[in-house]
């Protein structure tokens, strides 16, 4: 029943966590039980959710960084959010540190998958959807989150810096599906911070939708300022303004995808 | 003679390698002799300046990876760009793995310093700046860079997300100064993407400078499409376009740095 999607580009600022937010948000509104997992250190998608980043104040307060490094249970760090809907699994200041803690042991790339797989065992009744926020780089973090994912959301900037390692990513995407999973796919790439006004954009669009064909989502984020001041109020921006004009593109969004999983 | 300036930050897509690429450049235009290092594996400097990424063709061909990894020297790997006196040590696609290789190997946060320290001591003539551009984390690389560096210059994306995870790279550089680097000092926390039609850059932009005071340069980058068209001709700005509301800013940030450094 639930369908697992790690949202990856190593490349920086890109809106990896301004898509996990809102797509999963957006799910939510459409009737769909969602789990975000914040696995980026800077805990972006924490904050910008109005939530606590992980401290480990005493044994009791299990982190996501004792389930990647320890092995804990992953369903004492699960929270509610304001969201109806949607409950996350907080980043933790110490999630810096975990690549290092977890370098060379054995098992160091499937940790999230095993403890997210026992964690929806144990459910009466699992999330539809969990999403995974990863860091901006290819390293043991987001290589946990190809092996947990089902499936790879990859937001795509319309800059040039940003098409320049889309390659380098689909490359990365292939080496984890021979190694770590055999059964991952990629959902598609969304093209996002779209400035009509600006040729630069239409340029990218272009030139992903030659090289990627249908690989390249329908729906286009455009940049959109309510898109940037919603976190400051740690909301989605289907709640700060549901209205405008970034939040409705994110609703389309979660329809598209909801068709192409085939659980609309 | 030289002054070696890392420039940092964890957040992804803030303008790190915008800002390495147009401030060599500007120092360049006002007759200073800069070598720029392309420490990002994402390898946009080096696409940015028109440049091919390290290729590892034959023994011959030293890259970064053999400087870092295999503790190479680094005159090999410099080559010049089509900005005069404007040198580069370009990024190498084999550099994502540079971390894991050294991982506990001793002197693994030194490497790049006794590679540029060597390098600069035999020279006749050595660059009046080496500026380094860093990857979007804090890990074993940019750790390199902080204690490379005599200075750290701070590119601030005037968003939410990007004035959250200043406190923590604040306290990371007191840790590299603590640990590694004694001598560091910070140039200054440089605002960057400033929209003056959007009020978040506006609250972003004073909240910092609330906190900061004078740490705060005063000259302030704006949001400007030829900034982001430059790249993908393979030129700095202050070429591409030289009198524009993109190009001009850079020339001044290179007047208050050369100011702040007694140099001009
Ligand atoms: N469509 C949009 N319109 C306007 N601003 C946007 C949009 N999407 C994201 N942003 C803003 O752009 C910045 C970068 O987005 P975000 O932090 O989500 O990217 P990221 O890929 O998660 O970054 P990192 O690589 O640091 O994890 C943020 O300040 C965010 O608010
Ligand atoms: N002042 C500006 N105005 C408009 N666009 C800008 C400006 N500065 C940077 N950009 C664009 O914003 C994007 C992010 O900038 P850049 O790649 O330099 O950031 P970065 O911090 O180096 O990213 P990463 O974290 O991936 O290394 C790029 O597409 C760049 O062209
Ligand atoms: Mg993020
Ligand atoms: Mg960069």
């Amino acid at each position: 029943k639930t369908r697992t999607i790690a949202i990856v580009n190593q490349k920086g600022g890109v809106g990896k966590t301004t898509t996990s937010i809102n797509l999963a948000a957006a799910l939510a509104a459409q009737g769909q039980s969602v789990l975000l997992i914040d696995l980026d250190p800077q805990g972006n998608a924490t904050t910008g959710l109005g939530q606590r980043k992980g401290r480990r104040h005493g044994a009791t307060d299990i982190t996501l960084y004792d389930v990647i490094v320890d092995e804990a249970g992953l369903a004492a760090a699960v929270v509610d959010t304001d969201v109806a809907g949607l409950t996350l699994v907080a980043s933790d200041m110490d999630m810096s540190g975990a690549e290092l803690a977890i370098g060379n042991s054995p098992g160091r790339t499937t940790r999230l998958k095993s403890a997210l797989s026992d964690y929806l065992a144990s459910l009466q009744d699992p999330p539809d959807y969990v999403l995974i926020d990863c860091p901006p780089a290819l390293g043991l973090l987001t290589v946990n989150a190809l092996s947990a994912a089902r499936s790879v959301l990859v937001p795509l900037q319309c800059e040039f810096y940003a098409l320049e390692g889309l390659s380098q990513l689909l490359k990365t995407i292939e080496v984890a599906k021979a190694s770590v999973n055999p059964d991952l796919v990629i959902d598609g790439v969304m093209l996002t911070m779209y400035d009509r006004r600006n040729r630069l954009s239409d340029q990218v669009a272009a030139d992903v939708r030659k090289h990627l064909g249908r690989a390249v989502l329908e729906t286009i984020i455009p940049r959109n300022v309510r898109i940037a001041e919603a976190p400051s109020f740690g909301k989605p921006v289907t709640q700060y303004d549901p209205k405008c004009k970034g939040a409705l593109p994110y609703m389309a969004l979660a329809k598209e995808l909801l068709l192409r999983h085939g659980k609309n």
